[in-house]
């Protein structure tokens, strides 16, 4: 979803 | 993960690696700003809350625990280790960089995706990691003698953020909604800092020359 979307980045 | 992302997270680690070269087997942190080392500490603290409570993949964890390990074994170097120490540019490393944090705090918790603790500390990071390289500019101005590991170390920095900006445009083309105002901007603009030190950069390797900034 989209809020592991944002997280995967680092 | 497409190939901009992963080479802007190899420059990334490859900046902490040269950097830890230097410290840890020349012993000297000659031109390093202690206070940029202490901001990006905060910034990884801030930004991986969620390494215990949220698995993403291994890659993910594995890097966390080394960007989070290797910021604070900087700051531990510089502030502790008896040889490590001396070499550190005190007086000449003097930005006020406990200011640069409330403004940025203040800025997450008014401007956020979403008002929870997590979340605005992750945005909190990302403001702060965007101006966290001031410190290191300004010594880098004051400093004469620039040798090549600080060069290197800042030049791998500022390639580390371009690539995430390719790694954003990428991404916006091929996955749906994939908008991210916050991070997108205030990596710009961490880019942008940048872009003097890259100019004089290229400059001095075009003409095999020394770095060196005008002050």
């Amino acid at each position: 979803d989209e809020a592991v979307e944002k997280h995967d980045e680092l | 993960m497409n190939i901009f992302r992963l080479a802007g997270d190899m420059t990334h680690l490859a900046s902490v690696l040269v950097l830890l070269l230097k410290i840890h087997t020349i012993k000297s942190c000659a031109g390093i700003s202690l206070k940029t080392q202490e901001l990006f500490a905060i910034v990884f603290a801030s930004r991986y809350l969620d390494i215990f409570t949220d698995f993403i993949s291994l890659y993910n964890t594995l890097m966390k625990l080394i960007f989070l390990g290797s910021s604070f074994s900087i700051v531990w170097y510089i502030r502790r280790h008896k040889l490590v120490r001396r070499s550190y540019d005190k007086d000449q490393d003097t930005f006020r960089h406990y200011f640069l944090l409330l403004p940025c705090f203040i800025l997450a918790l008014l401007i956020n995706e979403k008002f929870t603790f997590k979340e605005v500390m992750w945005t909190f990071s990302l403001y702060l990691e965007a101006v966290a390289i001031l410190p290191q500019l300004v010594l880098l101005q004051r400093t004469k003698n620039i040798d090549n590991l600080t060069g290197q170390y800042v030049f791998l920095l500022g390639a580390y953020r371009g690539l995430y900006i390719l790694n954003w445009i990428y991404r916006y083309f091929t996955e749906p909604h994939y908008v991210h105002w916050i991070p997108w901007i205030s990596g710009l603009v961490q880019t942008l800092l940048y872009a003097d030190f890259f100019y004089y950069y290229f400059e001095s390797w075009k003409n095999n020359k020394k770095l060196q900034l005008p002050a």
